[in-house]
């Protein structure tokens, strides 16, 4: 563990919380994206299936079922008890254009053609577009709440310090893993026009709102 | 290949 990687850690957590908190206080889901919320409750399920099969630590496997709890209770707040608030217009992006390529990709690029290996590079690839509908919605609506564009700073901040933990892993240990690295990189080049405008916006307080 | 990665990371 360094500290990019636990600075990573901590910002996707934040990430996964403020969202949730948003919904649950605000009583609404406006602004966010379903979609993108499925998409996350499958990255983490198809990656965690090792969670009582493969102990690494305490913190692994507690921070596993966090992941998971949060994420299938955001879905739930969205499409069950808050799903009137729900923005299903703005909402369409076509998650199977996601799921496919990401599907047949995982078949064709892995580590290992085992079972558990072929659905954790399923995550990997999935993970790394999955915030797509999220975005895609932002700019259909034109803005987002700062709370969202806090939610998308930490969870786009979460991949970028992983970014520097598999540097500093290569750099010290000799450690690689290309599948991970490249969708990592891809996944934080998705925020790049975000970070610039919440970087110029919404830290100047003002609303994050796209150009029309 | 036969590699068992055991990925440590989230």
């Amino acid at each position: 563990m360094n500290v990019f990687r636990f600075l990573g850690d901590l910002s996707h957590l934040v990430a996964i919380v403020i969202l949730l908190l948003k919904i649950w206080k605000t009583r609404s889901c406006s602004g966010i994206s379903g979609r993108s919320q499925i998409l996350f409750a499958i990255v983490f399920t198809t990656r965690y299936l090792d969670l009582f099969s493969n102990f690494i630590s305490v913190y692994n496997t507690s921070m596993k079922i966090v992941y998971i709890t949060c994420s299938y209770a955001t879905v739930y707040l969205i499409y069950g008890k808050f799903k009137a608030t729900y923005d299903f217009n703005h909402d369409t992006f076509r998650i199977e254009f996601l799921l496919v390529p990401s599907a047949i990709l995982a078949f064709l690029v892995n580590h290992d053609f085992s079972p558990l290996e072929i659905l954790w590079t399923f995550s990997i690839y999935l993970e790394s577009v999955a915030i797509l509908p999220q975005l895609f919605l932002v700019s259909k609506t034109g803005e987002a709440e700062t709370i969202t564009s806090h939610y998308l700073f930490a969870l786009g901040s979460y991949r970028l310090l992983y970014l520097l933990n598999w540097l500093w892993r290569y750099f010290s240990q000799g450690f690689y893993d290309l599948i991970a690295l490249l969708s990592g990189i891809l996944q934080t080049v998705l925020y790049c026009d975000f970070f610039y405008l919440y970087i110029s916006k919404v830290l100047k307080g003002k609303k994050l709102s796209l150009p029309a | 290949s036969k590699k068992n990665v055991a990925h440590d990371e989230l």
